[in-house]
This record gives structure tokens, sequence and C-alpha cells, in this order.
């Protein structure tokens, strides 16, 4: 463990924090996509299938249900809480995330490290988690305003992934024989997608206007 | 050698 990914760990577990409490507080899921949050269940889903059979910290095993815990919850405050469900946006989520789901589980059937049920659903969870993010930046550009809390929520997702780079490059250079492709360059890919958001996020923070995405 | 856990990242 090292401070950068122990860092990533703490953004990405404030991102599902501050999302769930926003839902659970105010009631409401305005400009939240049910799309990248059924995704995120899903990369969750498919990477912890090791929970039960790999025990390799308290710290790994309690961060594991807590995402899973808080990510399930979420789609289902949406899906089926009778006040939270009203305020989703149905219209408007409509990114096709099954045209998402399909490449990635083709790309894990063809490029992974070993041909294994496990191997492939986990690296099919990467791949998914690169691109999960994409059904919330097009809401988020089709609604053009941005109420702070998913603003925040993007950002700190944004920043985790940021720092697991900073994490691989710490072990690639401290742990002999730490190399892992597949996890860089899905990582990668994932933080270059945040990389426009960023640029607005900031505009916005730096002007102290309200965040406008361009259409 | 100890069982190196390749999947300790979350």
């Amino acid at each position: 463990m090292n401070i950068f990914r122990l860092a990533g760990d703490m953004t990405h577990l404030a991102s599902v924090l501050v999302l769930l409490l926003k839902i659970h507080t105010i009631k409401s899921c305005a400009g939240v996509s049910l799309k990248t949050q059924e995704l995120y269940a899903l990369v969750f889903a498919t990477r912890y299938l090791d929970i039960v059979t790999d025990f390799i910290s308290v710290y790994n095993t309690v961060m594991k249900l807590i995402f899973l815990g808080s990510s399930f919850s979420i789609v289902w405050y949406i899906r089926h809480h009778r006040v939270v469900r009203r305020s989703y946006d149905k219209d408007q989520d409509t990114f096709r995330h099954y045209l998402l789901m399909i490449p990635c589980m083709l790309l894990a059937l063809f490029v992974h490290e070993k041909f294994t049920f496990k191997e492939v659903m986990w690296t099919f969870s990467l791949y998914l988690e690169a691109v999960a993010i994409l059904p919330q930046l097009v809401l988020l550009q089709r609604t053009r305003n941005i109420d702070n809390l998913t603003g925040q929520y993007v950002f700190l997702l944004g920043a985790y992934r940021g720092l697991y780079i900073f994490n691989w490059i710490y072990r690639y250079f401290t742990e002999p024989h730490f190399v892992h492709w597949i996890t860089w360059i899905a990582g990668v890919v994932q933080t270059l997608l945040y990389a426009d958001f960023f640029y607005y996020y900031f505009e916005s923070w730096k002007n102290n206007v309200r965040l406008q995405l361009p259409a | 050698s100890i069982h190196e856990h390749e999947k300790d990242e979350l």
C-alpha cells in the first residue's frame, strides 16, 4: 500500500458516499445517470468475484463490501425508492449502455492475462470501468447545468483514477516485475475521459461561475 | 513462496 493508492481509494470511497448521501438526504437523483450507476454496480460485481475465495486483507474486503453495497444501494434508490425515482430523468439519460458492455466483454474475451472465467470477468470490469462514466458525462452535457454535488462526484471519480496512475508508477519503480499493461491502459483511458471535464470544472471554479459544459 | 496476491488492488 502506498500513499497514492490509499488516497485513490479514499477519493473513490468519497465519490460514492457523496452521491449516496446526496440521494439519501435530499431524496433526489436529479442530474444523476442511472445508466452510469448500473455500469458501476456491474463493474464491482464482476471485479470482486474473488471476495469470498481470496482473502487479501481486512481493508481490501471491507472496501469491496462498501463499494458493492453503495453502488447497488444507489441503483436501488434511483429505480425503486418511491420519492427518489420520481426525480430520475429517464428521457435525458438515454445512453445505450449495453453498447458499452458488449465491446468490453468482447475485448475481455480476446485481451486478458489468462483465459479463466474469473480473469475474463475481472478484465471485463476494468474495460467497463474505463467507459462507465460516459452516460453521466453525456447527461451532464445535455442537462447543461451541473449541481455541485454531481460535479463533485465526477471530479472525485476522475481524481481517484488519476491517483491510481501515480500508484502504478510508484509500484513499477519499487516492486520488481510489477507490470500490468491491461490495468494501466484501461486506467489511463479512463482518466483521459475525465480530462475535458476537469478542464471545465477548474475553469468554472477559477472564474467562480456555474459549471457549464459545452454543448 | 508466500501466496503472491496478483489482485491486491481494488
